[in-house]
């Protein structure tokens, strides 16, 4: 089984080949590609070997296989819809992500509980009211969310989303969630990334 | 020297604090602390050795000296002014964040390039011309900076950020910045945490 190490320098080797892509490169070499990725050969070519991508002697790896393997790895060939909850100051900027497309993730409705919210459309989205969200989560059969409300809604708010069929939840809020261990979370914490930064200073 | 890892949990521990000194606690015993955290109570009193506290046998650890004690490893015991570039959508709800106080962290100045911003003022953060960057960071002695503008110019205002003396940085634009390695770097990554969180589902 592929260490969680590897899994997570994956989805960093797919955004530089689809750079390299876009350039127009069909081939690269192992050496070439770990410079672009700021990483040890060795390690590259190690995590690579895991899904039975060993590269070719003299050509090194198919640019556009290589980022098709891994797309199917990550789960990334197929589409992920989202829901967003609490469309303030920074769950409207989320909705104008652009760096969402990349992954196929795509926010398909925000909830909001304050009325001069409710209704609106930001960057194509919705904004729906939040008594309404388990059943329209539901509905869509929608398995990710994204939480931005005040940190004591939070919890609620994922309790709900758990209950409509959410299975992975990105939460923004700066407060520890609850959630049952199938259902996966990631922590975005901008404070904490600033508290461990200043350690090393 | 301390494990990274335990460095990494401090400022989780400090929220816990803070949380429960607001709520009156004088004292709070290993266990009932690790409760709160969702952390093995071991864990909890190991990495707590690590800095000579070890807590008083039938009383637990003192809050607000233990509080006090991680703030000042942590170097949460001054004031860090920040500067951001790239006052749009993420930069202009990162200004609003309130988040930033609870680590005494605060924007002092923000960059812009675009005519409409410069010169407006958001939640008392003046943005200023990015052709101003370097020589106002340098004034004003400022040692973090947050990147919030496009991928492509990403690169380039980090280097005037370090050039203006910016220790640290906040990278949210999605691409690897190069900088000196005496210059710490936290990036946020939102794609490539749903990336990582798909990979379980
Ligand atoms: N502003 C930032 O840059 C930033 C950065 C990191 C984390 N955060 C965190 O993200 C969260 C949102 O921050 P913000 O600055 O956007 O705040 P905000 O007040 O601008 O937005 C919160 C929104 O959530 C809505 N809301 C409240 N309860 C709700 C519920 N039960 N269901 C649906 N919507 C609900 C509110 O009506 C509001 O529109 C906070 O927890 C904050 O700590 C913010
Ligand atoms: N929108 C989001 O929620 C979000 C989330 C994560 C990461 N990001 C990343 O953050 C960055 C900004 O995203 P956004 O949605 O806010 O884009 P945006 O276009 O709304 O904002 C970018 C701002 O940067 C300014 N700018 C451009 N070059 C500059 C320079 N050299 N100096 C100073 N300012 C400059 C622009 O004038 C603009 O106001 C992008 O790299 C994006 O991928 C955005």
């Amino acid at each position: 089984s592929i260490p969680k190490e590897t899994i997570d320098r994956l989805p960093l080797y797919l955004r530089c080949l689809e750079k390299i892509i876009d350039e127009g490169e069909v081939n690269i070499s192992s050496g070439n590609f770990s410079e672009k990725l700021n990483l040890n050969s060795a390690q590259v070519r190690k995590d690579l070997s895991y899904f039975g991508d060993f590269g070719t002697r003299g050509v090194g790896y198919e640019t556009e296989t290589l980022a098709k393997q891994i797309r199917s790895i990550l789960h990334l060939d197929k589409k992920w819809d989202m829901a967003l909850a609490g469309a303030g100051n920074i769950g409207s900027a989320l909705l104008t992500y652009t760096g969402f497309n990349e992954g196929d993730f795509e926010v398909q409705v925000a909830f909001d509980k304050d009325p001069d919210l409710i209704g609106k459309e930001i960057n194509g989205v919705n904004i729906e009211d939040a008594e309404d969200m388990e059943k329209i989560i539901r509905d869509q059969d929608i398995k990710l969310g994204i939480i931005t409300v005040p940190a004591k809604a939070a919890q609620e708010v994922a309790d709900q989303m758990v209950e409509a069929g959410v299975e992975g939840v990105l939460n923004f809020a700066p407060t520890l969630l609850d959630l049952p261990k199938e259902v996966k979370l990631a922590q975005v914490d901008i404070t904490k990334e600033l508290e461990q930064l200043v350690y090393y200073l």
